[in-house]
């Protein structure tokens, strides 16, 4: 997306851990053989992939809905993606970013793995320098949630109930993931990598959520003051002086000296 | 040091530039124009380029009032809205909610004499409260869509997402509430901007059974953590809202 970030967004692919165990082999290799595995969508869930290969039908129209099996809420999926060096990595620390993925993963690179993530509203950001090369393979392991729920009318005996609630003994996902009373009840359809993957390049000093405050001398609005503040992390083993150098819309530009 | 992490932070005070002067305010549809403006952060280090971020932001501000008519007539004004959620006949308050009946409604209430026995009910059985906003000063009139229904597909493309926003801004809609936090995602907020909807934003928490805690505490806090430092930006974006017909856990408040 700019010379210094890519965004893994195609070449994709995916199928269920059983495939996996059956066929042996390392997922790293380079010989491994995928024919059998689905193209897949990312961002989307395990869903959107099956139904843009055929398996299911839209379930947004129609009865669709019924033709999606319970089996879908209790099945582990790997993705997987080779991608080549984008450019000189020389000098540049690498990371892997996942903007969203639900509801559990691990990951791995090039054999390694490189962590997990849980929620389906964290970002994942991991370091991979030291496991980076020319020719990569990422896979990353996606559970289901441990309880998808069973929906049920409220009622005097059973109180509110779970009806289109929260998965039980999960983290944050996607709120209706149980299902309804007043529809047949298909759990869990939001299981997958729901939001992009990124690489990027930085050097030692790393950025993160930077947070612009816009203040007003109400009810005077012929002016404002801005407050930029942001997340430095020096990742060196030693200590950096840089400079945080800013611009708004090419106009105002500013330099400001951090020690970390 | 090396591997410190910290927060930097800069103002006008050491940065006169970042001091505006008649600057172009963002505004919900149908009141001014959605200006938004790039600010780009660079960090070099010995010369070189080591990180960068974009960050596109809008010049305005909220604020918010409270208004209530007790049966009695008196008119309360407060912060924020206490729970109206009742169980057995009885209000439901967790800790944030006592705090802030406390601060901001029962202790001045009863400075003013008011019947705070009457106020508990005011959610329930009077007139309902209702929520004043104003962008830049200018008392907004809210109207807008409940956005949620996942479909299980995540199809949030913007070409997807974008017609439903312009039908928004055609009916003179300025409003979206992202229910259960089910479009927390970064297309949708930029649209938001974009068509000047203001976003009542729900977190994912649980809506239903007995207004129980998430099951895993920590796990949710650091999921509404991450997802307020990565939105905040977006000018559209008028009220983080706990959770869906019940109130804010404790760790949460």
């Amino acid at each position: 997306s700019d010379d210094a970030t890519w965004t893994l967004a195609g070449g994709w692919e995916m199928t269920d851990a059983d495939r996996v165990v059956a066929e042996g082999g390392s997922l790293f290799s380079p010989a491994y053989d995928t024919s059998g595995w689905y193209n897949a969508v990312v961002p989307g869930t395990v869903l959107t992939t099956l139904v843009d290969a055929g398996v299911y039908p839209d379930p947004y129209y129609g009865l669709n809905n019924m033709a999606i099996p319970e089996s879908l809420c209790r099945t582990e999926w790997w993705y997987r993606i080779r991608f080549d060096k984008p450019a000189d990595v020389a000098g540049r620390r690498v990371w892997l970013n996942f903007e969203g993925i639900n509801y559990r993963a691990d990951v791995w690179l090039n054999g390694r793995k490189l962590g997990d993530i849980r929620g389906a509203f964290v970002e994942g950001l991991f370091d991979v320098t030291e496991c980076f090369s020319d020719h990569n393979v990422l896979a990353v392991k996606i559970y289901p949630p441990y309880n998808p729920g069973i929906p049920h009318e409220q009622s005097k005996a059973a109180g509110r109930g779970p009806n289109g609630g929260q998965l039980c003994l999960d983290g944050p996902t996607f709120i209706s993931s149980e299902g309804w009373d007043w529809i047949p009840g298909i759990r869990d359809r939001n299981i997958g990598i729901w939001q992009d993957v990124t690489l990027a390049y930085t050097g030692d000093v790393t950025l993160a959520y930077p947070q612009v405050v816009t203040d007003l001398p109400l009810p005077d609005t012929s002016s404002a003051d801005v407050t930029v503040r942001m997340e430095m992390t020096n990742h060196a083993a030693v200590g950096r002086h840089v400079v945080l150098c800013g611009r708004i819309d090419g106009v105002t530009e500013f330099e400001y000296p951090v020690e970390l | 040091a090396a591997g410190e992490s910290r927060t930097v932070s800069v103002s006008p005070a050491e940065i006169p530039g970042l001091h505006l002067e008649n600057p172009r305010l963002w505004w919900p549809n149908g009141y001014g124009d959605q200006a938004m403006y790039d600010l780009d952060l660079r960090v070099k280090c010995g010369g070189a380029e080591s990180d960068v971020r974009r960050v596109r932001f809008g010049v305005r501000e909220f604020s918010y009032e409270l208004t209530a008519d007790t049966p009695r007539g008196e008119e309360i004004r407060f912060e924020f809205q206490p729970t109206n959620d009742v169980r057995d006949g009885e209000p439901l308050f967790d800790t944030f909610h006592r705090r802030v009946v406390q601060q901001d409604v029962v202790v001045p209430a009863l400075r003013e004499g008011v019947d705070v026995s009457r106020l508990r009910r005011i959610g329930k059985d009077a007139t309902s409260p209702y929520l004043v906003l104003r962008c830049n000063g200018v008392r907004i009139f809210c109207r807008g869509g409940n956005w949620g229904m996942d479909d299980g597909m995540k199809r949030v493309s913007r070409e997807r997402l974008e017609p439903a926003f312009r039908l928004h801004r055609e009916e003179g809609f300025n409003m979206v509430r992202n229910w259960t936090g089910e479009s927390t995602e970064e297309i949708f907020y930029t649209l938001c901007d974009e068509y000047g909807m203001l976003v009542w934003n729900d977190f994912w928490i649980s809506t239903e059974g007995s207004n129980l805690n998430v099951n895993d505490e920590d796990l949710f806090i650091e999921n509404a953590r991450q997802t307020v430092k990565r939105f905040r930006n977006h000018p559209s974006i008028a009220v983080w809202c706990p959770r869906n017909e019940g109130y804010a856990t404790p760790t949460m408040a």
